[in-house]
């Protein structure tokens, strides 16, 4: 484990704190795409499959199982608890695509044909696109929250910090995983406007604009 | 590459 990974790891598990936070501390699930977050449950579960057959360390057991299960509770929340028709109205991408493009990728790129690796790299490809439905619903609305923008921008953060640490552990360990790093590249591309938005009008407190 | 088919990321 190096300083990277861990930094990605946190920034990825303070996402969804500060997700979970939000919508119970507002009651409300407005400006939060539902689409996304199903799209996250399915990379999940796809990914994680693995967890009741290999064992890697008790460390990647816990965050499997939190992740799975902190994505399951937010579909929960958003379906059944804070449920309204305006935020719907709003979440309109069309994701069908997005599976259907990830299938058709992990199909032809996957390392091996067996069920658990086109799924590992169905999710890789799907999560690298899984933000779209709510950069495309903050698009339409031109503003967020900021507790929304925090969101985002962690979850963003944790990605890009998985970078630097591809780089550490193709020099100090020769793995090199093609996939992985592939994916990971295009999800911090799919940010990087975000980012800048973020940087410009949140990090100066201001609230979060589109132009 | 083998160790590409071992997992141990999130």
């Amino acid at each position: 484990m190096n300083v990277f990974r861990i930094a990605g790891d946190i920034s990825h598990l303070a996402s969804i704190f500060i997700l979970i936070h939000q919508i119970t501390i507002t009651k409300s699930v407005q400006g939060i795409s539902f689409k996304t977050q199903l799209l996250y449950s399915i990379v999940f579960i796809t990914r994680y499959l693995d967890v009741t057959f290999r064992w890697v360390s008790l460390y990647i057991f816990a965050m499997k199982l939190f992740f799975i299960a902190s994505s399951l509770y937010i579909i929960f929340l958003m379906r059944n608890r804070f449920r309204t028709s305006e935020v719907t109205k709003l979440d309109t991408f069309p994701i069908v695509y997005l599976l259907a493009g990830s299938g058709v990728l992990a199909l032809i790129f996957t390392y091996d044909y067996s069920i658990t690796e086109v799924l590992w790299a169905f999710s890789l490809f799907l999560e690298s696109v899984a933000i779209l439905p709510q950069l495309f619903m903050l698009q339409r609305t031109g503003q967020a929250k900021t507790l929304t923008t925090h969101y985002i921008f962690a979850l963003g953060l944790y990605r890009a910090l998985y970078i630097p640490n591809w780089f550490y552990r193709y020099f100090a360990e020769g793995r090199f995983d093609t996939l992985a790093v592939f994916t990971g590249i295009v999800q911090t591309l799919i940010y990087s406007d975000f980012f800048w938005v973020y940087y410009n009008r949140v990090m100066k407190g201001l609230n979060f604009e589109l132009p | 590459n083998a160790n590409q088919l071992f997992h141990d990321e999130l």
